[in-house]
């Protein structure tokens, strides 16, 4: 039959690549004729073929001696693929579909051995090709792949690079561990390969960003379905360990990263992950100097880094919708009927299941909430430079009545969700840390609540201690609030009843 | 949303309530020991750790990976490269290649002898370190001399000597002297 | 709550979770430095 045929072939590929080195004369030829005998001439050939190779391949795997060399088939069909991606004269189809082809048939080919009843699925195979195309795409690509010397070919390939690292993000995403649990490792061990990860973060005008962040995503949306109060699993833990000491290597090497797209990461993060919270939001750009944020006297005014506007890569406002009318109109000109459009627009319109600190359903909109909150200090950011800072810092500005409105006329869940969002902005020496420790400390301090001044401060203090409770990293700014809370003249934090009705927190807060 | 929910995070102790959160990811761990693990940092320096990232585990990491590296075409297909006339190099005679085994460093001896196993050049490599009046040890799998300053003593049965002797590391890649019982069955 | 189905695909996830092995370079062929030939058994037998 034809895919027998394909079989044969493609075990010659194989023999061929035990017997010579893959940039032999002998290799150029077994690939010219595959061509010219149309084995690839055309694209039903190359899926034909392609579905046929990997299939044996990963049939080999799994009758292999598991001591012995088990990815002999795999190791030349990953070669065979990137060579292809050089030497194709790509009459038939473009070097960008041909890529997607090769992708799409993996995963067709992944997919029906994963979903099989009493399936023998096993992700090393797959994780393998995946990591041999990195490996050989990196060797390819050295000093702008000075390798080709075919000068239209390097061109070409140097356009192409973008693209090769996108798509295989983006396949990478079809089969995420929500999907394909049985992957889920590999999927893990991928993410942070070694040819993948730095390259995506290094990839010209952050280009590689977008699609690195949807993977991290998909692993938290992962562990936030299935990290409930119920015992959590082993493997799941393992999950956990190996994705903090990921983004932990992030933040060793690109801290930038970490800080431009905290936004959408906290969107993501299961909320009671608080360590690997503080990990993400205590990451520093490379340059900076942390002043001591313990110290009684430090002033954010006197520090020229707390005057500059830190970098957002995804625009809160896209997630503001039609709430963008109203909060920036309000900013403009407060009134009350704006503040009312805004307060009643944060409630869902139905519970949903998340399990936080505390809770286990939500009924405001965590992610309008956060959007709401760091659009209004991007502005106030941008106000500060355009006109003083004076315009900003000012318990009577627009922008610290609108937080001020939304807290005081909102449900208690409400001012949680608001006040955690503004606490995530205490990061490191910036303006929004600057400003919400501002913010934050008057609304701790201020007379304006009536009634409410002791849920608020409670919320606030909760916020607080649910960030440091827990072992390190802290975020400069956390430290720095706290301590300014601690050190305060006119409210002494032991003598609050929320407080004293909590011993516990009452004896830490002694110590302290 | 209060303070009293922070409770199962604080009082640890108690496993009613702490049972409530798993801890590991919530209050999380002291972590200078996965930074210990990721070599973060390294010789009091920060350094990047991407490139050479093995895995996400620690338990998955026991052997290094191969970086990213080029290399330039002018470092390959370089002539006379380990005495060779041929180009790339290859030791296939135990009679033709004896010679130019000679004029190796130990070092290159040692390389040789451990990177090619069941093969011509290890038994040559082999042949002339014990010229040189190296001796293989059986299980420790390892090359030692004689230290020349000292004397070794021999024992009653006259089965070992005891006695300092250089031997030469293949972890750490380095000669190093050490005291030692030698058992003469146990070299060649 | 996760499927009795999906726990089972994640252990062996666990259980096959590829390691610094799996990562590295594949050692495709290259011409030896060294024809083959009888060593003694003690000689370490891996590069």
């Amino acid at each position: 039959s034809e895919t027998e045929k394909y079989y044969l072939i493609f075990t010659e590929w194989v023999k061929l690549l035990q017997k010579v080195e893959h940039d032999d004369e002998l290799v150029t030829v077994f690939l010219r004729q595959m061509v010219d005998r149309g084995v690839l001439s055309d694209t039903d050939s190359l899926i034909n073929f392609c579905k046929a190779s990997f299939e044996l391949s990963i049939l080999a795997f799994k009758a292999s001696d598991p001591t012995g060399e088990v990815f002999v088939s795999i190791d030349a069909l990953a070669m065979l693929v990137t060579k292809l991606l050089v030497v194709q004269e790509f009459e038939d189809y473009s070097r960008n579909e041909y890529l997607d082809i090769i992708f799409c048939i993996l995963t067709m080919v992944f997919s029906k051995d994963h979903e099989q009843d009493n399936s023998t699925f096993n992700e090393r195979p797959y994780f393998r090709f995946f990591s041999n195309i990195l490996s050989e795409w990196s060797s390819l690509r050295g000093h702008d792949f000075i390798k080709i010397t075919d000068q239209q070919i390097r061109k070409e390939l140097i356009e192409f690079d973008n693209y090769f690292y996108n798509t295989f993000a983006s396949y990478l995403h079809l089969i995420q561990p929500v999907a394909f649990p049985g992957f889920s490792f590999a999927f893990i061990t991928l993410l942070s390969h070694r040819m993948f990860l730095p390259n995506m973060l290094r990839l010209e005008n952050k280009s590689g960003w977008k699609n690195l962040t949807i993977l991290i995503i998909d692993l938290f949306r992962f562990l936030d379905q299935y990290t409930g109060k119920v015992g959590i699993s082993n493997a799941i833990s393992v999950v956990y360990k190996g994705a903090l000491r990921v983004i932990i290597g992030i933040s060793n090497d690109f801290p930038e990263y970490l800080i431009e797209n905290h936004y959408e990461f906290m969107n993501a993060l299961p909320s009671s992950y608080a360590q690997l919270k503080n990990v993400m939001l205590a990451a520093i750009p490379k340059k900076i100097m942390l002043p001591n944020p313990y110290d009684n006297g430090l002033d954010m005014d006197k520090i020229d880094s707390c005057k500059m506007q830190p970098t957002v890569f995804y625009d809160p406002v896209v997630d503001l919708h039609s709430f963008k009318k109203p909060v920036d109109n309000y900013l403009r000109i407060p009134s009350n009927s704006l503040m009312r459009t805004i307060i009643n627009g944060v409630y869902r319109d139905e519970y949903s299941f998340k399990s936080g600190i505390g809770y286990d359903y939500v009924s405001v909109d965590q992610k309008l909430v956060r959007a709401v909150v760091l659009h209004v200090g991007v502005e106030a950011g941008l106000e500060s430079e355009k006109t003083s800072s004076g315009a900003i810092f000012n318990a009577k500005s627009s922008y610290y009545t609108l937080l001020f409105n939304l807290l005081n006329e909102g449900s208690s869940e409400v001012r949680f969700k608001v006040i955690e969002a503004m606490m995530e902005q205490l990061r490191y020496p910036n303006i929004h840390t600057h400003w919400f420790t501002f913010v934050l400390k008057n609304m701790f301090t201020s007379e304006e609540w009536g009634e409410q001044k002791s849920e608020i401060q409670e919320i606030i203090l909760r916020n607080i201690f649910e960030r440091i409770i827990v072992n390190k990293p802290h975020p400069w700014g956390v430290t720095v609030l706290f301590t300014q809370l601690l050190n305060l003249n006119n409210v002494k934090l032991l003598s609050l009843p929320c407080v004293k009705k909590v011993p516990e927190i009452e004896n830490i807060l002694k110590i302290l | 949303f209060g303070l009293e929910a922070l409770l199962p995070l604080i009082k640890q102790d108690d496993t009613e309530l702490s049972k409530k959160y798993n801890h590991a990811m919530t209050i999380g761990t002291d972590l200078s020991s996965m930074l210990h693990s990721l070599g973060i940092p390294r010789d009091n320096q920060r350094y990047r750790i991407l490139d050479t990232f093995q895995s996400p585990w620690a338990e998955t990491s026991r052997s290094e990976v191969e970086p990213r590296f080029f290399t330039p075409e002018s470092f390959k297909n370089i002539p006379n490269v380990l005495q060779s006339k041929v180009t790339p190099p290859v030791f296939n005679s135990i009679e033709n290649d004896q010679q130019r085994v000679t004029l190796f460093q130990d070092e290159t001896l040692f390389y040789l002898f451990y990177k090619h196993p069941g093969t011509v050049i290890q038994e040559l490599t082999y042949l002339e370190l014990r010229k040189r009046n190296w001796r293989y040890h059986k299980t420790l799998k390892a090359w030692l001399t004689k230290d020349p300053m000292v004397e070794p003593l021999v024992s009653g049965d006259g089965l070992s000597e005891r006695g300092s002797y250089i031997f030469f590391d293949p972890q750490r890649w380095e000669k190093c002297q050490r005291e030692f019982v030698l058992f003469y069955n146990a070299i060649m | 709550e996760m499927p009795d189905r999906m726990v089972s695909q994640l252990e062996s996830s666990l259980l096959n979770c590829p390691d610094s092995l799996d990562a590295d370079t594949p050692y495709l062929y290259r011409n030896p430095l060294s024809l083959p030939h009888p060593t003694s058994i003690f000689f370490p037998s891996e590069p």
